[in-house]
């Protein structure tokens, strides 16, 4: 699990299951089931809630890639809680049932997947919110070019400095969600150097802006400016890239 | 919203949880 939220919510269900998996492979789970109807009911009500809000969710998002992720893990969701209905109600008539055993554990497992995948889904889409307001940054620098004059400076910084503070506080909060270190550093280190950068762009532009006056020492401002924007560009880049990783990488393995 | 899927989320787990919990014999609060 990537994230500090989808860890906290489906650890501990996933340690249960797999508790459970491993008796049954042992069979050490043959005595007489407990009546089930009540837990199985409140799982089914849990269910039922998830679902509603889960297609709320897609009905009122226009992020295509969460439309098409999301109703597949519901289903899987609602199949998983049929089967626990299912072995609950074969458990009634036959407390040693074994295909109601094997639906129990399908359907368990069967809710454990499906609200992974729900949850995974959910965070996807939360992350390419974040990384369109990286883009909306990009798309600012690629515009340092045309910032010839001192008024269109003063523009340029302040629509500059909300998308950058969005995306800076974004981004932080992001970092401090995921599991796993690697990507947190990486995150860290690009954001820091994004900070560093942005006081380096301003001044590199009315250093460019001044020699464009002046006509002197022009084309040394001009590749310094556009460094400075390569640089900044290059880390966001390097941000995007880090917030989509999912797995851990070869590090991690090493 | 993606709060209200995480709290949904979250009950449906501890549902699940406590469910599992009951088929082992150790049922949870």
């Amino acid at each position: 699990f990537h994230t500090k939220i989808i860890e906290s919510i489906l650890e501990p269900v996933a340690q249960q299951v797999s508790r459970l998996v491993i008796l049954h492979e042992e069979a050490e789970d043959g005595n007489a089931m407990p009546d089930l109807a009540q837990p199985v009911r409140v799982v089914k009500l849990a269910v039922d809630n998830l679902v509603k809000v889960g297609y709320e969710t897609i009905n009122g998002s226009d992020d295509q890639i969460l439309k098409q992720d999301m109703p597949p893990a519901l289903r899987r969701v609602e199949e998983a809680s049929l089967f626990l209905l299912d072995a609950s109600a074969m458990l009634r008539t036959d407390p040693y049932s074994g295909p109601a055993r094997k639906k129990l554990i399908e359907g368990s497992r069967g809710i454990l997947q499906g609200t992974s995948a729900l949850l995974l889904a959910s965070d996807e889409s939360e992350v390419r919110k974040i990384i369109r307001v990286c883009k909306s940054v990009l798309e600012y620098l690629a515009i340092t070019e045309v910032v010839d004059r001192m008024d269109d400076l003063v523009t340029f910084v302040k629509n500059l400095s909300p998308v950058l503070t969005k995306m800076t506080k974004e981004v932080d909060n992001r970092e401090k969600e995921l599991t796993h270190q690697v990507h947190r550093d990486m995150l860290i280190r690009s954001l820091d150097q994004v900070k560093v950068l942005t006081p380096v762009l301003i001044s590199g532009i009315k250093i460019y802006i001044t020699a464009n006056q002046s006509g002197q020492g022009l084309k040394e401002a001009q590749n310094s400016r556009d460094y400075t924007v390569r640089k900044m560009s290059d880390e966001i880049h390097e941000i995007i890239r880090v917030l989509q990783l999912t797995t851990y990488d070869e590090e991690e393995w090493d | 919203d993606a709060h209200e899927m995480v709290r949904q989320a979250k009950q449906l787990a501890h549902a699940t949880s406590t469910l599992v919990g009951a088929i082992r014999g150790q049922a949870e609060d």
